[in-house]
């Protein structure tokens, strides 16, 4: 299972429809300060179903959305897509590629869809359960945070590895 | 579970130990376990020495060295348990230049994982096979442009010279 | 007391709005107390809008924008109660090359203030009036060595371009 | 008062008596990773009162001796003095130079000298009540935590411009 592309629309300072592809390698993506780099980061986290609204840097789950700039109104919605390449089956879907989405409204209510089809986030997590891709633990390192695996407790280190097993 | 669990421990303390040597190019690091404690309940501790150096506490490492040994934890729990993708936001930031090479090349052996890196380092830059620029033209509102690295091969940050 | 503190936030408050339009290069900033409270109990809040954008909450700030706000925090309570020295250790990390550039031109200002400034860039090397080197040639002990900068002025860190 | 030099001997991985002179202006410290930049700056917090093993990053007091390396032995000692041009007379001592050093021993006992004079803590604080260099709060800024001003709540943030004030 390879992620393949992102896609965000309203989804914080990305108000367009911005999309992301991922050939294999590493993708490095560069940009002055403040310029939204550590939003994708974000929206990444988001789709996977990050719940926190501290983690997202806000204090309510509709800061996620596009609050406007000096030349734009602010948005109602934000939506954010995974892709990921399915041809050899690995994720119990039958489809060569695998699109997870979420969105969140401004009245605060939010969904999941997978290829288009409304989902639960324990549906994405069910999914997603044999690859790892899910658990964020280790598979996103956010700004400032590197060393968390060495600065956490020796228990919460464990529930890393729990995780992982 | 709890065999389950003490696999995972034993498998990425291996890989742990081995990309520890190879990101600081010498040096010793191991995962420790409480014999006495349950599997369940015990408290995972790392210990790091690298290379020249007698053994200290995590505490008194670098922040130079702190990334580094984070690196190769994070890369010996993804080898036990292959995921995907990975996404690195400005991990490079504490790094001299030797382990800023040090770094790239660790990632480029992983070719199973996707990763996502987000750099100001040019050297990290011109280890990408893709390479977004991020840029906000119109203001407060992010667009993904090309980025044309002038010439990638050559285009290193002379950080200040390890 | 009471009169004290409050004389002291007014001209840190003062310095504060002109260093961080200077550091973002436009923008506005400002140090919020709750009226409603007494001064000796009272929170001290920072409100900061880089240029070009809407007034958000300082968490929304990215990790380049918290550290330019921080440095005109910072130096504008210098300028309030002037100090003979400044330490700073990796400051410039989170920083883009235009920032970087603003960064050393803002410590220039501070003629009277002793700055010691520990970094991994070039162009942060290269505003220097003294530099020093600190190596381990033998394992495990530090010394002191005489740095030469190919040349000083030359020698900019090409962070990825702002 | 400017602050004129600061002079390690036995403090963490300085073995060797080592001496950075500060002309005025901007001095720059660069290295390898681990080298011992930020020992440095270690040195000058603690000479200035640093009580918190934590904020030294070790677990005892003792832990600022050289410990040894691979072909030096331990030390029983660490000593550190910072160096202020006093011929304005700003600070209260009937010097050109005013030299401030503090010492430990491997017992854990320590002691302060104000040019070579034995001296306690408080004393050192008084000398420079006046000019702000003993207050920490803003005169030094570890690594990895520029944003601490920022992240702070806003009672901390209240109890530095007390100090300042
Ligand atoms: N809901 C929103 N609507 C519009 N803009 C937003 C929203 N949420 C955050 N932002 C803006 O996004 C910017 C931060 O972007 P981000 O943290 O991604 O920057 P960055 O590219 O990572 O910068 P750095 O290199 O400094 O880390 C802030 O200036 C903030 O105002
Ligand atoms: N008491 C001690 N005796 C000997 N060595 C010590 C002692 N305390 C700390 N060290 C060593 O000092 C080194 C850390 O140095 P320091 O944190 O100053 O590095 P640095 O130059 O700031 O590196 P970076 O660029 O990664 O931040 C560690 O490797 C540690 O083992
Ligand atoms: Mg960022
Ligand atoms: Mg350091």
């Amino acid at each position: 299972t390879r992620l393949t592309a992102l896609e965000l629309c309203g989804f914080k300072s990305f108000a367009d429809r911005t999309r992301f592809e991922f050939p294999p390698g590493i993708t490095v993506v560069v940009g002055p300060n403040g310029s939204g780099k550590s939003n994708v980061v974000d929206a990444i986290k988001w789709v996977l179903g990050e719940q926190s609204v501290r983690s997202l840097r806000g204090r309510d789950m509709t800061d996620v959305i596009f609050a406007g700039s000096a030349g734009r109104k602010p948005l109602n919605a934000a939506e954010t897509s995974l892709c990921f390449d399915n041809t050899a089956r690995r994720l119990p879907v039958e489809a060569d590629e695998v699109r997870i989405t979420r969105r969140v409204y401004r009245s605060g209510e939010g969904e999941y869809l997978i290829n288009g089809e409304v989902a639960r986030l324990r549906d994405i997590r069910e999914l997603f359960s044999g690859t790892g891709a899910a658990t964020e633990a280790y598979s996103v390192i956010e700004q400032g945070r590197v060393d968390a695996l060495l600065v956490a407790s020796g228990r919460d280190r464990r529930a890393v590895f729990e995780e992982a097993a | 579970s709890r065999r389950l669990l003490g696999d995972t421990i034993e498998t990425v303390r291996g890989h742990f130990r081995e990309l520890f040597t190879r990101v600081f190019g010498g040096g010793q690091a191991d995962i420790v376990l409480d014999p006495d404690v349950d599997l369940l309940e015990t408290s995972v501790e790392i210990v790091a020495r690298p290379p020249g150096k007698e053994p200290r506490g995590i505490g008194l490492l670098s922040g130079g060295e702190k990334t580094m040994t984070c690196v190769a934890l994070l890369l010996a729990i993804f080898r036990s348990r292959p995921n995907p993708f990975c996404v690195l936001d400005e991990v490079d930031a504490a790094l001299d230049e030797a382990n800023v090479d040090r770094f790239t090349d660790v990632l480029k052996d992983f070719r199973d994982t996707q990763f996502i890196v987000v750099t100001h380092s040019k050297k990290t830059m011109s280890a990408a096979t893709t390479l977004y620029g991020v840029t906000m033209e119109e203001s407060g509102v992010s667009k993904r442009v090309a980025v044309r690295l002038e010439n990638r091969a050559v285009a290193a940050r002379p950080r200040a010279a390890a």
